[in-house]
């Protein structure tokens, strides 16, 4: 959800925050086996530029930007999302008793950015 | 309503599905993880470090560098068949064993790359070191329920080897010896194992018993789902 900031808002700029997913905090240690857990994180932090031009940012989130400096109230400011991601491997059972290694893309932020 | 105990919430049920995952219903599972998938897990692990290797150098994307095929998705099967082998027919048949592997679980999506049998008669070191063996391997032809006894006389010969021993693992590439190959999703497959002394010879007593006892069987299935893969990044 897109929020509105004004440009001095006390919010850190988009980053990539630290989230550690616990397979057994959601009750899937049982049939997980490996990883137990895995350092996902995710994406929070202002858009608001020039400040935002450090990280990736489309063309486009630059001219949102502008925009919202002009006019907040009917144009939101860019949105802080994952743009480099990495993968991960899990090992597990699966309801016919076989060990399952499979794979998955996109699971880990490895970069975040203005979109 | 309220879920029933150990019911998964519709909620649960969904990012399980969209995932790609069926956990076991019941109680946790005990079965130990075979030492092939711990490797293979770890060479997943190693190889999605971010690494300082040129483009060249980089690992496949979708492909499971230790077996050599593409595919996304690992699953170790196990034997199925009956538990206790039936007496050899014959006097020189040493142990014939029905295999049954269900395969029920592949989704159609999936694409087979490699489908590996292997038989581990465990360490039969007294049992005729020197003997030689010789194995038959057959398919069961025709439909057959879980379950349900296995029509012996319905049998096609896929191959026919002889080992020196049975102390290591044995393995066979089933997708080469032209099962599963084509169009048609197998749902499960019923094979015939014959094993009889390579060399007239009398065998220790109790050691054809010993050998169906001690023997395991499994299968190796890689899967390449497309929709899981990313294509590599193209250079602009």
């Amino acid at each position: 959800r897109a929020t509105h900031h004004s440009p001095d808002s006390p919010d850190p700029p988009c980053a990539a925050r630290q989230l550690y997913i616990n397979f057994q905090e959601v009750g899937w240690h049982n049939w997980i086996i490996a990883p137990r857990g895995f350092m996902a994180n995710y994406c929070q932090g202002h858009c608001f530029f020039p400040t935002a031009t450090k990280i990736s940012s489309l063309n486009h989130a630059v001219m949102q930007s502008l925009m919202h400096s002009v006019a907040p109230a009917t144009t939101p400011p860019p949105c802080c999302v994952p743009v480099k991601l990495s993968p991960i491997s899990v090992l597990f059972y699966d309801n016919s008793d076989n060990v399952v290694l499979r794979h998955y893309e996109d699971m880990v932020v490895d970069e975040c950015g203005c979109r | 309503a309220q879920p029933q105990p150990g019911a998964l919430s519709p909620q649960a049920s969904a990012l399980l599905q969209t995932l790609g995952l069926s956990p076991p219903s019941g109680p946790p599972p005990t079965r130990p993880v075979p030492s092939v998938m711990w490797r293979l897990f770890q060479r997943g692990t190693e190889a999605a470090e971010p690494q300082d290797l040129p483009q060249e150098s980089q690992p496949l994307p979708c492909h499971v560098e230790e077996l050599g095929v593409p595919g996304n998705i690992v699953r170790h099967v196990l034997d199925g068949g009956a538990s206790a082998p039936p007496e050899p027919a014959s006097g020189s048949l040493c142990l014939e064993k029905p295999l049954f592997f269900n395969l029920s679980f592949l989704d159609l999506k999936e694409q087979l790359t490699l489908v590996r049998l292997e038989l581990n008669f465990g360490a039969p070191g007294d049992l005729a070191p020197d003997q030689g063996w010789e194995l038959s391997l057959a398919q069961a032809q025709g439909p057959r329920l879980w379950g349900q006894p296995l029509h012996w006389h319905q049998r096609e010969v896929l191959l026919s080897r002889t080992v020196p021993s049975l102390r290591d693992p044995l393995y066979f590439d089933m997708l080469s010896l032209g099962l599963m190959g084509n169009s048609t999703f197998p749902h499960n497959l019923s094979l015939v194992l014959e094993v009889l002394p390579a060399r007239e010879g009398a065998l220790p007593p109790g050691s054809c018993s010993m050998l169906g006892r001690s023997l395991e069987a499994s299968l190796l299935v890689v899967t390449l789902d497309p929709q899981l893969c990313q294509p590599a990044p193209r250079k602009r």
